[in-house]
């Protein structure tokens, strides 16, 4: 179909051909018996620069619409993180130190599926 | 997104998704893919959470994000979560929070605490269906016993609508896109009817990960916005995970 929404006939035979997929993801172990801080090192060691990739250009959306914006998430959210419950505190302390990002700013990216609901 | 719960003939449930995330972030007018979504497709990635050095739970997640959007602990449940939209949203819920109203979970922590307290299929339902909320959502749950699926519609206080499949009815699989089972979806965002046609077409005698991967690769149920498909089938306790890409022309959403 050329014109949107762009619906086709049901797909066959797809499974598991790479022609609309880019490949599988990189299985990791995350042990609970860690400490909660450390327990994500394994993943961010791997994928750290991927996460300040899309982190930085979350900001740059944001900044797009209102520089203060960045501002006020790297002023109030750190005052977040100590209210969650454990070990979710813990843990974006530990991926914000594994990665050098803000914890802020790691705090912005996990509560994007609570916010976008509006 | 889209979830789907389907069962066989023989009464083996398969639970899957495409996870779309990142409308209205950003539009890559060279590539005509949204910026978001295509920074996310790196942080796929597949978890194994053990304890004892025996799993737990498996989950697919973005790298980064501590929550859970797509889950499964083997031989007993699995659960996805899609997004609910509506103006008394979690940004709401939100402000609540931060202004010291702390009774309400976390949408994607309280699956995380599902998938490690739960022991069964029933009590995932019941803390998924019960549990006060930061945003309304949609838990699609999955057993590991004929006729175990089931869509929770959820507001911020409450149950909202549960919606089961009911086998012996013909009713042998659910499926979920973001909006609610009872009401028409929008004409600018029907994903549910492509959905419904082509895994009705499969037919229940030919469920299984193939003829469902057929289906979540189909557009507009594929979509620009689509970072991963996951399957699940709880009795195995088999996960797999695939990074996706929608070929031009793909509707944006």
């Amino acid at each position: 179909q050329d014109v949107p929404p762009y619906t086709e006939d049901c797909q066959h035979g797809m499974y598991p051909s790479k022609a609309r997929s880019t490949g599988v993801p990189p299985t990791f172990k995350i042990n609970l018996d860690l400490d909660p801080q450390i327990r994500w090192n394994e993943v961010m060691k791997h994928k750290g620069a991927n996460v300040k990739a899309m982190i930085d250009q979350v900001k740059k959306l944001i900044s797009d619409v209102s520089p203060q914006l960045v501002d006020l998430v790297n002023k109030y959210l750190p005052e977040i993180i100590e209210k969650l419950p454990a070990p979710y505190d813990a843990e974006i302390l530990g991926i914000s130190k594994a990665t050098g990002i803000e914890d802020g700013e790691i705090l912005l990216f996990n509560i994007f599926y609570e916010v976008f609901t509006m | 997104c889209t979830s789907i719960v389907a069962q066989d003939v023989g009464g083996t449930l398969y639970h899957a998704r495409n996870l779309d995330f990142g409308l209205f972030m950003g539009w890559d007018t060279k590539n005509h893919t949204w910026l978001i979504a295509e920074y996310l497709h790196p942080l796929v990635v597949n978890l194994d959470f053990t304890r004892n050095g025996t799993t737990v739970y498996k989950t697919v997640n973005f790298a980064g994000y501590i929550g859970v959007l797509t889950g499964m602990k083997p031989g007993v449940f699995s659960l996805t979560l899609n997004e609910r939209f509506n103006v008394n949203g979690g940004y709401i819920g939100l402000i609540e929070w931060i202004l010291g109203y702390r009774k309400a979970h976390w949408t994607s922590f309280l699956t995380r605490d599902a998938l490690e307290k739960s022991n069964s299929y029933e009590e995932a339902v019941d803390m998924l269906s019960n549990t006060e909320i930061l945003a309304p959502v949609y838990y699609i749950v999955g057993g590991s016993k004929p006729g175990q699926g089931a869509i929770i519609t959820r507001d911020r206080q409450s149950l909202t609508n549960m919606y089961s499949m009911a086998p012996d009815k013909g009713m042998w699989y659910v499926l979920e896109t973001n909006y609610d089972n009872w009401t028409d979806p929008p004409f600018f965002d029907d994903r549910r009817t492509p959905g419904k046609k082509c895994l009705s077409g499969v037919g229940n005698k030919k469920v299984d990960f193939q003829t469902i991967y057929d289906v979540l690769s189909t557009k507009p149920v594929l979509n620009q916005l689509t970072t991963y498909t996951a399957l699940m089938q709880v009795n195995k306790g088999t996960l797999e995970t695939y990074i996706r890409h929608c070929p031009h022309p793909c509707w944006a959403w």
